[in-house]
């Protein structure tokens, strides 16, 4: 069913 | 000095079931304007946001903000020994290596003190960009769980499409498949029973079901959830905290190989 994504590959490290 | 009240135990209590099973440790930002936690589960799927507003707690000071590092486990343990009706206090000094819970019963009779040991963590923060959803879909809460729970048993991921007929929740496994479609209420008598559907473009978005159920151990906190998808980014999955606040969970989708 996919591979599963990363939140902090979505949302930029501050 | 750091001090936060609030007369029931119960609200605390059912924040740290809610995030529990995703953090193992988190750090607590405590300034003029509230509490804050923004912390990532360990695999870096989710990511946990917390918002306890000030003006939500019966007392609050927050002389300079505080940035504490907690383990949730221990904290879990601690707020367990609340009763929901007990008054809390949470206590710490300006450069704290200590956080004191304070737990009182309703007849006061019953002070109980927990201190807890900080931990230094490094700080590392990620920028939510304000986003504009495709579909952001409010409904009740247990109902979301149940959906969950149910399609978990089919596969390890559920398939959520929307389209302004309804919200649709799939799952396949080897053992066969299962959907739930659910259409918008159209009049519902009972707030807290509505399925609303704002949608400006259909999504279908995948998601791994062991977050999901993370993310349901929320629901006692409210009745409602909303739920904002767009293609191709994290998952929204929101719930309100009473007057005080909200948490949200954001869920990175599964990509197709």
């Amino acid at each position: 069913t996919g591979t599963q994504g990363r939140i902090d590959s979505f949302f930029k490290v501050l | 000095m750091f001090e936060a009240r609030l007369a029931q135990s119960a609200i605390l209590k059912k924040v740290l079931e809610a995030v529990k099973d995703l953090l193992t440790e988190a750090t607590f930002e405590c300034s003029d304007s509230g509490i804050q936690v923004q912390a990532m589960d360990n695999a870096h799927v989710s990511l946990v946001s917390l918002n306890l507003r000030s003006d939500g707690f019966d007392k609050y000071r927050c002389d300079r903000n505080l940035s504490m590092g907690m383990n949730i486990g221990t904290m879990t343990k601690i707020l367990r020994c609340a009763s929901s009706e007990d008054t809390v206090t949470l206590r710490a000094v300006d450069s704290p290596d200590n956080i004191i819970f304070i737990f009182e019963s309703q007849n006061k009779e019953k002070l109980a003190e927990y201190e807890m040991k900080l931990i230094n963590m490094d700080l590392e923060h990620l920028g939510i960009p304000e986003t504009m959803y495709s579909c952001v879909v409010k409904m009740p809460s247990q109902e979301f769980a149940r959906i969950c729970r149910d399609l978990s048993q089919f596969g390890e991921a559920i398939t959520i499409a929307c389209s302004k007929e309804g919200i649709k929740f799939s799952a396949a496994g080897d053992y066969g498949n299962a959907n739930v479609k659910l259409a918008q209420t159209a009049d519902s008598d009972k707030e807290e029973e509505a399925v609303l559907i704002d949608m400006q473009e259909p999504v279908k978005l995948t998601f791994a079901c062991r977050y999901l159920n993370s993310f349901v151990k929320a629901t006692p906190l409210c009745a409602q959830v909303k739920l904002s998808m767009s293609s191709d980014v994290p998952l929204v999955c929101e719930y309100q905290i009473g007057e005080i606040g909200h948490i949200r969970y954001y869920l990175a989708p599964k990509i197709d190989d």
